[in-house]
């Protein structure tokens, strides 16, 4: 996590491990998402823990980068009216589904195709920032996350998914 | 000495929870 900019993650942050990660990857082509991959990481480390010192200083420097973020991306709709935001992220996160899903479809299975799926449950998750998930959202998720790690699972034990 | 840290830990989370309400415009 250092190569991030932040602190060590702290061990009761690791929940949120996965959508930094995320957000280190989509920095250059993606910043909008990557910004609220970050506000998700926030809220959801300050419900986790905000009071003990490593907790904190983590926390404190994830903000940091959030306001730095705010300030450069300042002039973009997305970062500005968080209802763009919203519509932003999902609209990635739906990309992201479907480019996976066709690769299912068409009996393609790649790391590249698991790793879309998993993303797109992530970025579902981060879509909670802005209010209630939606019963498709959800499904998605589910679905997502199921097949990612199903394909993952089929890869490893050299079986061919069904 | 453990209340002096709570009530620093605590305005930690305020000093936090505020700069987040900033960032999302909720001020």
């Amino acid at each position: 996590m250092a190569a991030s900019g932040l602190p060590p993650l702290p061990p009761q942050f690791k929940a949120v491990q996965h959508i930094l990660r995320s957000a280190q990857e989509l920095d250059k082509r993606e910043p909008v998402v990557a910004y609220y991959c970050r506000l998700y990481a926030m809220q959801t480390g300050m419900k986790i823990d905000s009071k003990t010192p490593e907790c904190r200083k983590f926390l404190c420097k994830l903000m940091d980068q959030l306001e730095a973020m705010k300030k450069q991306l300042g002039d973009n709709e997305a970062i500005t009216q968080e209802i763009v935001g919203c519509a932003h992220v999902e609209n990635y996160a739906l990309k992201m589904f479907l480019y996976a899903d066709n690769e299912d479809r068409a009996g393609r299975f790649h790391k590249n195709m698991i790793k879309s799926f998993y993303t797109a449950s992530l970025l579902i998750d981060v879509l909670t920032v802005f209010g209630e998930l939606t019963d498709e959202n959800v499904q998605h998720r589910k679905y997502a996350r199921w097949k990612a790690a199903y394909i993952h699972n089929c890869l490893k034990n050299g079986e061919t998914p069904q | 000495t453990g209340s002096v840290g709570t009530s620093v830990a605590s305005t930690e989370q305020d000093e936090l929870s505020q700069r987040l309400a900033r960032l999302r415009d909720q001020v």
